[in-house]
């Protein structure tokens, strides 16, 4: 049986920039007083539903999220503004 | 700049388009980059009324380049493997463009490196107005999976998606269409029939077509993936797959062939021809595979009869062919896949599964193939 892994603060500072990157993560601004689903793991939920991986929110629940972060894979489609 | 993509789908208003490549990768020959973009515009050309034209001086619709790092847009490649290129939507000067991370190892061909055709037909998909899939199997789907140039067949799922935008292709030989777009296997599908079915250490993995789908203790729903994606020389399609758990291998076979894996790579001298195992030569290909933890013997399955291999031995028992229903109560006809799981000797025979006790033969339940696919 797989290993658990930890998750390691570069594992999280990744899975931000993948998030930011791929799943339009965008940085929080303003006052931080509202209680809720934190946007790191909203994404993340987004991120697991669109490659049908276990939805948990998390990195830790197993490696198949984080691996699948770390395939090599094409950027989104862009838009010149 | 985040939120235009979200409201409008933009797409070209002409069919005719324009492409100029502005610079070249060392990796390959100029020929070859020449024919691997040439290739992958004609891949979208096929199916659509769109047509591309190689232009040499000027500014063409379809911008293309190579570049590391910053490269002159908003969106900085991030060096060797991670994002491997871009592209731009549809609109006037950047739109179109498609640019490909210098910092990759880009080949013609081989899979050590990634495919320029692979990679520059998905941009040009986003060059065109397309943006990512969900689907595994699709072309557009955002991981990077190898594909040999030669034999592929843009899937169901891309052409779908480019013809809501451009239509069909006017000029396609109703006579001779061409290969039918491969579509992706639904685990859920209710007419599914499995081609082979193993463990793989602590994992289940569900053979369909190009595809597995992997499930493991802590997963609810099972990854899709191509089988290549994990096993680049794998064959697709195959006849039936085992696990020694004698060898720590995973073998797969398909007609007269063999292969071995440990881990991701295949086993020195593998593939092999399956009368290795002491098959008779008219035995041209088995249904079915299954290893018997308890007695750490291999049953193969052959129509409506069974072989049993000596993994230790590496020799077959004597006394074999049986007749299947000799030893599973009721199983007279050809079986597609064959596991053990929890101790219970699985049988699949089309869309249904048979739950055997392999010690006494008896039958226990019938089910459903999809049942252990967490549908």
């Amino acid at each position: 049986v797989p290993i658990p892994q930890e998750v390691t603060v570069e594992d999280e500072y990744f899975a931000e920039s993948y998030l930011k990157n791929f799943f339009n993560l965008t940085e929080e601004t303003g006052p931080t007083i509202r209680r809720g689903i934190s946007p790191v793991s909203k994404k993340l939920s987004e991120m697991q539903r669109f490659f049908g991986l276990k939805i948990t929110g998390t990195l830790t629940a197993d490696l198949a999220t984080r691996e699948k972060m770390k395939k090599p894979r094409f950027g989104v489609s862009r838009h010149q503004c | 700049c985040q939120f235009l993509h979200i409201w409008n789908n933009p797409k070209w208003e002409k069919n005719s388009l324009t492409y100029m490549i502005e610079n070249y990768t060392p990796d390959m020959s100029t020929s070859e980059v020449d024919d691997s973009i040439e290739k992958a515009l004609q891949v979208w050309a096929d199916v659509t009324p769109l047509r591309f034209t190689r232009i040499y001086s000027g500014t063409a619709d379809i911008m293309i380049s190579f570049g590391s790092k910053s490269h002159g847009d908003f969106y900085p490649f991030d060096g060797p493997d991670g994002i491997l290129a871009h592209a731009f939507a549809p609109a006037p000067g950047l739109g179109g463009d498609a640019h490909f991370d210098e910092d990759e190892t880009f080949t013609f061909r081989s899979n050590t490196g990634y495919v320029l055709f692979m990679v520059a037909a998905h941009e040009f998909g986003h060059s065109l107005g397309l943006s990512h899939s969900n689907d595994p199997g699709a072309l557009m789907y955002p991981v990077y999976t190898y594909s040999n140039p030669d034999t592929f067949v843009l899937p169901r799922d891309d052409v779908n998606g480019i013809q809501s935008l451009y239509g069909p292709n006017p000029d396609k030989d109703p006579v001779q269409p061409g290969p039918e777009p491969p579509t992706t296997p639904n685990s859920c599908d209710s007419a599914l029939v499995l081609d082979a079915v193993s463990t793989l250490r602590g994992e289940m993995i569900f053979f369909k077509d190009s595809f597995f789908w992997r499930s493991y203790p802590q997963s609810t729903t099972p990854q899709q993936s191509l089988i290549t994606n994990f096993w680049p020389n794998a064959p697709i399609n195959i006849d039936a797959a085992y696990e020694s758990q004698y060898s720590d291998n995973i073998l797969l076979f398909k007609g007269r062939r063999v292969w071995a894996f440990s881990g991701y790579d295949l086993v020195r001298g593998y593939p092999k021809s399956i009368s290795s195992f002491g098959l008779p030569e008219s035995v041209s290909k088995i249904d079915a595979a299954l290893y018997d933890v308890e007695s750490g013997k291999t049953l193969f399955f052959v129509g409506s009869s069974y072989y049993s291999y000596d993994e230790a031995k590496k020799t077959m028992d004597q006394g074999f062919p049986k007749r299947s229903d000799e030893t599973f109560t009721g199983l007279t006809s050809k079986v597609t896949a064959a596991f053990q799981y929890k101790g219970y000797t699985y049988i699949n025979r089309g869309q249904h599964m048979l739950k055997y006790n392999l010690r006494t033969g008896s039958l226990l339940r019938v089910l459903r193939t999809s049942y252990l696919l967490q549908c």
